[in-house]
């Protein structure tokens, strides 16, 4: 199972925006 | 058509959806020490697209809860107490919403287009760059 740190980070790059 | 650079310095919110742009961003942020309060905006929206019934919504919700705002950072210091009482309250009642952080990201997003984004615009990192 993910940690939490790991869930988090995830959570930031998934809404981060994608190479043009 | 606009180029990047011109979409950077209509809106905060067009830089930040341009990846030259915002990684250029958290550079000068992670040099003005204020770099949480871009996680922290781009963790709200990342939540917003989570399944409520994944069980990992709740560990999300709980992670940044704990990163950002139960502690002493800057994101918690720019938010109004009543904001932080409101996600603590849906926190401890474990009764998660796609919308739990949304007056959280505005109150940073707000004091991010009132400060570091207008420092950003005039700092080296930019003028460099262009």
């Amino acid at each position: 199972m993910d940690s939490e740190d790991d869930l988090l980070q995830k959570c930031i790059t998934s809404a981060m925006p994608k190479q043009r | 058509p606009d180029s990047p650079l011109a979409r950077w310095t209509k809106s905060l919110h067009s830089l930040l959806g341009d990846q030259d742009g915002a990684h250029l961003f958290r550079t000068f942020l992670e040099r003005e020490k204020c770099v949480d309060t871009l996680d922290f905006w781009f963790a709200c929206n990342g939540f917003r697209q989570m399944d409520l019934k994944d069980t990992k919504t709740l560990r999300v919700a709980k992670a940044i809860y704990k990163r950002y705002i139960d502690t002493s950072s800057i994101v918690a210091k720019q938010l109004k107490p009543a904001t932080k009482t409101f996600i603590r309250d849906n926190i401890k009642k474990q009764q998660i919403d796609s919308a739990m952080f949304d007056q959280a990201q505005t109150e940073i997003q707000t004091s991010m287009e009132e400060s570091p984004y207008q420092m950003f615009l005039t700092s080296d990192i930019y003028l460099e760059y262009v």
